[in-house]
């Protein structure tokens, strides 16, 4: 499987629509600090299904959604999309493009959507079931989590040791 | 089950024993269950960089213990791969030879999986096949300002990127 | 007593502020008494680049906080200053415009103090009066190879220094 | 008051007798990952009196003396010197020049020196109370620091400000 596209909207500092593009192989984001590269990554955990804001640096899910700067008002709605190519056939769909989708809005409400149709987060879930495909603990490596994985607390490489048994 | 963590536990000790030799050059690694209690044991780390005694993780230095941890994070990944792999600024403590070490087994890796590295550094941008840039122009609101793609565009952007 | 940690708080409170905003080129920065037990209260930080809205500081990048802490740990030691200030690395996360004010604080600071940097970084290297290089040509075996001081050599040794 | 001298033989990665010149200003030390910077600002802490192993990332204080690599067989003492121009005539003795020693043997037996003659870390202690010269938590920043001070767990931010205060 592989990631296809990245669509940002209303989501942290991405207030207006952006795209990245993802082909084969190793694709490299720079950019002076506070530009916005590691809320890209957060705009992935997001959109494949995390659901503690902290890990996204929030203090709660709203954190997420653009609340202004220059003279550009907060947004009303965070959206998130994801298409993946399903070049090895193992999802569970007759598509080989899926496109995954995430809104929050400022009331508090969420969507999710498969394909642009509306789904529950249990059919996104479910979907990747067997494919390795999700927020896992050791897809996404951190500055911060090099230490932790080496910290006297074993308890952390413990946990990442089952999930991968 | 104790089979399948047994299983699993000595696939990631083989896999970090090479990793850690790719990064290192050399030198020894090895991951231990300290209780025979295998389903509560503890995962102890020993890492043996060439020419020096094999010592707690503790008196390794930051770039060394930084490149221990991305070999044992790698390791664990290998036995259950996903699609694809994101790596946030994990090459900032390296110094150059490193970061070249650190490039080259995750060109290895690519083979197979999709990265996304973000970095601030020369090195590491070297080895992208595809470079997208962030900027913040106006305050707060974050711009996707270039993408350059395999080996036609591969010259960094020299104000992006800092020098060192 | 009350008192004096009121009177210290509010130094280090104003020095937060200045320093801040040095590093940021602007912005706010303040850091509040979230109780009115004095004696007990949790320390907030609040900190507010240049055109950002203020949030908490977890919002903020890694860089952004790397800047912040440093800047909060120097206004607490302008309090009590030290002879000497001792900094391993802290400007790892920093890009290139960031490591330059840095460098300028540093220097600022560096009349009444006397520092010692650890660095990777070629940018932080140009501010030393006094260079030392530090390798292991035999392996766990540490030496001391290079001495350079105030202005007549400092060009960087080019095997040494990471290049970004 | 300044740094004039720092001597290390025998301790960590240091076999062999190595000395820092100081001068006023800012002193830079570069070099590869793990050529032993860190060991040095770690043997600054432990001849200004640090008790606690573990701040200079040992699990005992023997782990702090040479203990061998290539063919160097372990050494069997540890000793730092560090001299300082009191160029403020702040420290209560009539040297202008003071140079403290701090010895550790494998026998786990210490020793520390006042200008070359046996004293007892008490005395150093006192020599250096009023003059703000110690390992301070905020003398030294090293970069794991940098993130304690601004994490959720304000405790360490709290007594940072009490010693200053
Ligand atoms: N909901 C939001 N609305 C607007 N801006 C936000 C929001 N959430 C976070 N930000 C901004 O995003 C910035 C952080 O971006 P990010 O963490 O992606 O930086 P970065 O490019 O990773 O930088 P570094 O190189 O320092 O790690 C912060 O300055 C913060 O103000
Ligand atoms: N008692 C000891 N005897 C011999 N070698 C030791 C001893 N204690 C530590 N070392 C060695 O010192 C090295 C670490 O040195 P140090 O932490 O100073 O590196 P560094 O220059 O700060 O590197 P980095 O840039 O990665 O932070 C380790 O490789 C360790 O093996
Ligand atoms: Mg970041
Ligand atoms: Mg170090």
């Amino acid at each position: 499987m592989l990631f296809k596209k990245l669509e940002v909207c209303g989501f942290k500092s991405f207030p207006e629509l952006v795209e990245l593009k993802f082909d084969k192989g190793v694709t490299v984001i720079v950019g002076p600090n506070g530009c916005g590269k590691t809320n890209i990554l957060d705009s992935i955990r997001w959109v494949l299904g995390e659901q503690s804001s902290r890990m996204m640096r929030g203090k709660e899910m709203l954190d997420l959604i653009f609340n202004g700067g220059s003279n550009k008002k907060p947004k009303g709605m965070a959206e998130v999309s994801l298409t993946l190519l399903d070049t090895e056939g193992v999802l569970p769909t007759e598509y080989s493009e899926v496109t995954i989708t995430r809104r929050l809005f400022r009331s508090g409400e969420s969507e999710y959507l498969l394909n642009r149709n509306t789904c529950r987060l249990k059919d996104i879930q479910e979907l990747f079931m067997d494919t390795g495909l999700g927020a896992d603990a050791y897809s996404i490596i951190e500055q911060s989590q090099t230490d932790l994985i080496l910290s006297n607390n074993p308890s952390m490489r413990r946990s990442l040791f089952e999930e991968a048994a | 089950s104790i089979e399948r963590f047994r299983a699993t536990f000595d696939k990631i000790r083989e896999n970090f024993a090479q990793v850690f030799a790719k990064f290192f050059k050399g030198g020894r690694a090895d991951i231990v269950l300290t209780e025979n209690d295998i389903l509560e044991s503890n995962i102890e780390i020993i890492a043996q960089p060439p020419g020096k005694k094999p010592e707690s993780i503790q008196l390794l230095s930051g770039g060394e213990r930084a490149l221990t941890a991305i070999g044992l994070l790698l390791s664990i990944f290998m036995v259950k791969p996903s699609p694809f792999l994101i790596l946030d600024e994990v090459d900032a403590p390296l110094d150059d030879p490193n970061v070249r070490r650190f490039t080259e087994v995750i060109r290895e890796f690519a083979k197979n999986t999709q990265f996304i590295v973000i970095t601030h550094n020369k090195r590491t941008m070297e080895m992208a096949d595809c470079l997208y840039g962030v900027t913040m122009e106006e305050p707060g609101v974050s711009k996707l300002v270039s993408v350059n793609f395999k080996k036609e565009e591969r010259t960094p952007d020299p104000i992006i990127v800092k020098d060192g």
